[in-house]
């Protein structure tokens, strides 16, 4: 043998260290201490890695979350990064969680690591998977809500990368909208 | 500065490299 070649292997540096929350619905604990990070990457390597390490999506139980974040910003309404933005929202059917989430799910998480919104990947502050028995939920959180050309530029990209058809809206809400009222009645501010 | 940018295909080749 002429003996063995050792390659070293690099791995991909990503724009942003991501922090990766998990939330487990118990009611006897507050909000907040049912929230839980699990992790934080900052190479392709080591998201794949934590990818195939956790459960699928459409594994969890409806109550869960999980959320993705960049490094330094809390997965909640309150964090300073979060306070004036707000969200893209997919709301799926029931049925889609067994033919969209997890496609839907990761689809996201390559848009934020993969910087795919390009210059207005600053307004981005991460995405969060809410797994609920009624339908489940995606959305993307920025930073800005009044930030028109950032918010726009963003739903469209990331629509167009869930795949999702011109017959098909999907609408921006600002934080302080959806606190402020019941869910069903946060008008949106932006639709693509 | 510039923005490290992967698309989806590169994503997903590292996802299957060994």
């Amino acid at each position: 043998a002429k003996g063995l070649v050792f390659e070293m292997v690099e791995k991909h540096p990503l724009q942003n260290r991501w922090a990766l929350w998990f939330f487990k619905n118990d009611k006897s604990k507050t909000w907040q201490a049912n929230l839980h990070l699990i992790t934080k990457f900052d190479t392709v390597e080591d998201f794949w890695g934590l990818y195939h390490h956790i459960q699928p999506a459409s594994k969890l139980t409806p109550g869960c979350d999980y959320s993705l974040f960049k490094d330094g910003i809390e997965p909640m309404w309150e964090d300073d990064q979060n306070k004036r933005g707000g969200r893209w929202l997919v709301t799926l059917a029931k049925q889609q969680r067994h033919t969209d989430l997890d496609h839907f799910w990761l689809e996201t998480l390559l848009c934020l690591i993969g910087e795919s919104f390009e210059r207005f990947g600053g307004d981005i502050c991460g995405a969060v998977l809410n797994v609920r028995a009624k339908g489940d939920k995606i959305a993307v959180w920025t930073c800005e809500a009044d930030n028109r050309d950032g918010v726009t530029h963003i739903g469209r990209v990331y629509k167009e990368r869930l795949g999702l058809t011109q017959k098909v809206t999907i609408g921006y809400q600002a934080h302080t909208d959806t606190a402020s009222k019941s869910h069903n009645l946060t008008k949106n501010k932006f639709v693509v | 500065g510039t923005r490290i940018i992967y698309d989806r295909k590169f994503l997903m080749e590292c996802r299957n490299s060994p």
